[in-house]
């Protein structure tokens, strides 16, 4: 899975994910990449979310949208949000990480796997990272 | 707070420092730095968080280095089945493919989806047919085959075990 969360001049948020999945997954299997909700949300004001793991359990859990949701409705951070979410998939048996920007431009990597591809650029640079210990 | 940022990633999974060579870090570096330039040189000069998105995931559906678009997973069909959605904060307006097999770039198909239709997912062979209708680039389902991914198949399927390093987000 890839994917992207930004915010633009205008404070607008967008997120996009795409493909993922396991070799030699079944014909016809649907992970979370293209579920609203599961593995990608934005909304104005509130957060944008992408998200990658084991794809099961993000729709189970609806990670994006309950990362969304608990920052506007329980006024958690964007950590908290995506920590509590990712440790709802964790309880359930599975994996990954995701990707957000708040409204105010601050951002978050939350994994609970090994690693994670990452990167962030902004008008101070980018950088990247890789290693959960990064 | 900063006048725009863009953040990526490129799958997650069991990515270690004892299972990446120098070369292979490099680049999978490289290879960040390259979606992230691209939503970056959107953003500069004043575009859309949308387009920003978009632009930052084409790179990396055309690098074989992730799973996603060219050098995606291989079902156990044989063949590749690619998914994507994007959705855009400004009136939580959103677009989806599922089990498409012969869009060159998804993230493109599910934002003709968004904008070019009243639905919000398109799946399959009509997911495909909608894409075509709307110009997109179109190639034969074995566009997407790399040896890496082949090899990954073969050994899946002939252990009949995935492995943790099979899984890629």
């Amino acid at each position: 899975t890839v994917g992207a969360v930004a915010i633009d001049k205008d404070g607008n948020l967008a997120a996009a994910t795409t493909t993922g999945g396991m070799t030699a997954k079944a014909a016809g299997r649907v992970g979370d990449s293209p579920l609203i909700g599961a593995a990608t949300y934005a909304e104005n004001g509130v957060c944008a979310v992408s998200a990658t793991g084991h794809g099961e359990y993000f729709i189970r859990v609806g990670v994006a949208k309950t990362i969304c949701d608990r920052v506007k409705l329980a006024g958690e951070t964007i950590e908290q949000a995506s920590e509590t979410a990712l440790g709802e998939v964790a309880e359930l048996g599975g994996d990954g990480g995701v990707i957000v920007i708040g409204a105010d431009g601050t951002f978050a990597f939350v994994f609970n796997s090994e690693g994670m591809y990452r990167g962030v650029v902004d008008p101070s640079g980018a950088r990247t990272a890789i290693y959960g210990d990064d | 707070m900063p006048e725009w940022r863009l953040v990526i990633h490129g799958g997650a999974g069991v990515i270690t420092r004892d299972g990446m060579s120098p070369e292979m870090e490099a680049a999978y570096t490289a290879a960040l730095e390259t979606a992230l330039e691209a939503g970056a040189d959107v953003l500069r000069s004043g575009g859309s968080a949308l387009d920003a998105v978009e632009a930052a995931v084409i790179p990396m559906e055309d690098d074989p280095l992730f799973n996603a678009g060219y050098g995606a997973v291989m079902t156990a069909s044989q063949e590749h089945e690619l998914d994507a959605s994007i959705m855009d904060g400004r009136e939580r307006n959103a677009g989806a493919v599922a089990g498409v097999k012969r869009v060159r770039n998804p993230v493109k198909a599910a934002r003709a989806v968004m904008e070019r239709s009243e639905h919000v997912m398109f799946s399959g062979d009509g997911a495909d047919t909608f894409a075509e209708g709307q110009g997109l680039d179109m190639v034969d389902n074995s566009y997407f085959y790399t040896e890496r991914r082949q090899n990954a198949l073969e050994r899946v399927l002939k252990n009949r075990q995935r492995t943790a390093e099979d899984r890629h987000g």
